[in-house]
């Protein structure tokens, strides 16, 4: 399966062409600043503005309000998966948020981008969520297009 | 030569995936 270093670097590569806030390394997606407003791009119904206000920004090098915004982004994630998509995630799609709060671990980390890129895919505005990913590197597409297809895949791998 | 031909596959491998999921039923990601 996909090398989790490589997948968080080509996430990461995606979650840029957001041009969200803290966003410059895969240090700072571990505050979740970035991630919460990418979702509120994904899908502003669901992950709304009282949401994303709830989301810390200052969270910088705190790893308790770290985990404290990660665990509220997974949340609705998982919310957004089963209520809006239809789909039960695997358990070993489930990332830890408090190994990448507290320890910036890459391999949790890169489940958690992998759920948000699930999300994208699959929402309302796929469309043009799909062409954005579509203008990325080849190789980039490559890691993008296995990552879907781990997540989304029926059984289990 | 065979960079090219492995290129062009490498592409229609991707835009084949990437159409395929833009034609699924939104909310259906499986």
């Amino acid at each position: 399966s996909l090398d989790k270093a490589e997948l968080c670097d080509s996430l990461l590569t995606w979650l840029q062409t957001f041009q969200v806030p803290s966003c410059n390394s895969k240090y700072d997606l571990t505050s979740g600043v970035a991630i919460a407003h990418v979702l509120h791009r994904i899908d502003p119904s669901w992950f709304n503005e009282t949401w994303l206000g709830r989301i810390k920004e200052e969270s910088g090098a705190n790893w308790r309000l770290k985990v404290s915004n990660l665990k509220k982004i997974l949340k609705s994630m998982l919310e957004y998966y089963h209520d809006v998509l239809g789909h039960q995630v695997s358990d070993e799609h489930l990332p830890d948020v408090n190994l990448i709060g507290e320890m910036g671990d890459i391999t949790e980390l890169g489940k958690l981008v992998q759920l948000v890129l699930g999300c994208a895919v699959s929402c309302e505005k796929k469309q043009e969520q799909i062409q954005q990913i579509m203008t990325l590197e080849e190789s980039v597409q490559h890691v993008v297009m296995t990552a879907i297809q781990e997540l989304l895949s029926k059984e289990p791998s | 030569d065979p960079n090219m031909k492995a290129g062009a596959a490498n592409e229609g491998v991707l835009a084949n995936f990437f159409n395929s999921l833009l034609s699924k039923k939104t909310g259906a990601p499986g």
